[in-house]
């Protein structure tokens, strides 16, 4: 899955995702990322996020939208990315899934959720301080 | 100093990130970013997790999930359980351009697709064929069915409910860094 969050220079938000799904699923099975809210979710004014993970999971929890209202108060991304994590994980603590979060001042995060063979997350960043996509990575939680 | 714009995107697909920026450089919209730099995943196939060939499901068909987000708008356009059609978020692009629905699905999307313009084609690939064929031949393992005989764990279906409440498998174990939405 790719789930994407753009910022536009003049504050135009706009977030989405593309997916062929889990392997092996049950035909007609359908995840988190055609979902708004779960899969991503965008809002001018605030940011975006986008989910990627278990996403039979991860759709009970709107963890997209989740994380542009933790933003809406005022949040980091970083934060507003953790909160959303650490929210799952109260129910499921072993899940696959891990968050990206974007503000409209073009402050950035990622969470995920840690488990023996997950323990760092990978993303894509490009803004106007960088001359290429750079990778990042976080420490899962 | 500003930093905006800015791309953000789940991991390392480097092309997709670039090909977003691109689009923005070039006097493109957020939204128009979005949909190129996801259409890139779509056309490399991402580590297998985006576009055809990838992630085969029971029957050992591909089919394609995409949504795209206006957040000045609130308006979205979405797809799910996408079949036969490649470009499956330039559809949830028309979706959310050409319609004042959310989420179309299935057979019925695919329709919608095709009367957009785009190409009904077979999804699959020699990789996604051999994916499925080797997951049959291990007794289609691992699945994500429970509490149905026969026992889910042990054998392929077709399957039908059963009184037992025990968990066969976990689908934790089957979701990660190659396996996921």
């Amino acid at each position: 899955t790719i789930g994407m969050v753009v910022i536009h220079k003049t504050g135009h938000v706009a977030a989405g995702t593309s997916t062929n799904g889990l392997k092996f699923k049950i035909p007609g099975r359908v995840g988190d990322s055609p979902i708004p809210g779960a899969g991503a979710y965008a809002e001018d004014m605030i940011g975006a996020a986008a989910a990627t993970g278990d996403g039979d999971i991860l759709m009970r929890f709107l963890p997209s939208y989740q994380a542009v209202e933790y933003m809406r108060r005022g949040d980091h991304p970083t934060t507003a990315c953790q909160k959303v994590i650490a929210k799952i994980q109260k129910y499921f603590p072993k899940f696959f899934g891990a968050i990206i979060c974007a503000n409209v001042m073009g402050s950035y995060g990622a969470a995920c959720n840690k488990h023996p063979t997950f323990t760092q997350f990978s993303f894509m960043v490009y803004n106007s301080l960088r001359i290429q996509p750079t990778e990042e990575k976080v420490d899962c939680i | 100093f500003s930093p905006l714009p800015l791309v953000l995107n789940t991991w390392p697909f480097k092309n997709a990130t670039d090909a977003a920026w691109r689009t923005l450089v070039s006097g493109g919209t957020a939204v128009d970013a979005v949909e190129n730099g996801c259409a890139v995943c779509e056309t490399e196939r991402c580590e297998g997790t985006v576009g055809f060939g990838g992630s085969p499901d029971e029957v050992g068909e591909t089919t394609l999930d995409a949504m795209i987000m206006d957040g000045a708008t609130m308006n979205v356009g979405a797809v799910g359980d996408l079949r036969r059609i490649k470009n499956a978020i330039g559809v949830a692009r028309r979706v959310l351009d050409h319609t004042t629905h959310t989420l179309l699905v299935g057979d019925s999307a695919t329709n919608f697709a095709e009367s957009m313009g785009f190409t009904v084609e077979d999804l699959s690939t020699t990789t996604s064929k051999s994916l499925h064929s080797e997951w049959a031949s291990k007794n289609c393992q691992p699945n994500f069915w429970r509490r149905v005989t026969p026992d889910p764990s042990k054998y392929c279906g077709p399957y039908k409910p059963s009184g037992s409440l025990e968990w066969a498998i976990s689908a934790h174990k089957q979701v990660d860094i190659h396996n996921h939405d």
